[in-house]
């Protein structure tokens, strides 16, 4: 579960900077 | 040759934004609704099968995602090759993530 946190963050921070 | 998505002015993910090509009405009605299958119908920067991918991922309530037997079954249509290329795209690109493992995948903007 550590672990879908961790990737859920570098996804969002992906989404993020993809759309900025 | 990497789709681009466009960057929406406002930040929603959603659907909304969707682009539709709007062909001038005369010319033989209903000429690319039956294309399917391809990376030609761009609509918000996915194609069509990387929607029908994200939008699947999106309707699983699991805490862990949905996995990409799942996604196989649930798109009988498309071969896995596509949709593995489908989630590699949609990860790269933030929608989604892997959970529990490489095979599982979770919608970043469903919440």
């Amino acid at each position: 579960l550590d672990r879908i946190a961790r990737n859920k963050r570098a996804a969002l921070e992906k989404l993020a900077s993809a759309q900025s | 040759s990497k789709p681009q998505t466009m960057p929406g002015l406002g930040g929603g993910v959603g659907a909304n934004n969707t682009l539709m090509p709007h062909q001038g009405p005369g010319i033989t009605g209903g000429s690319y609704a039956g294309a399917g299958g391809n990376h030609m119908m761009a609509v918000n920067g996915l194609s069509a099968s990387q929607n029908q991918v994200l939008s699947l991922i999106k309707g699983c309530p699991d805490q862990q995602g949905i996995s990409l037997q799942d996604l196989k079954q649930r798109l009988s249509g498309i071969s896995l090759a596509v949709i593995k290329q489908a989630v590699e795209f949609l990860s790269n690109e933030g929608h989604i993530f892997s959970t529990i493992d490489e095979d599982h995948f979770k919608s970043t903007d469903s919440e």
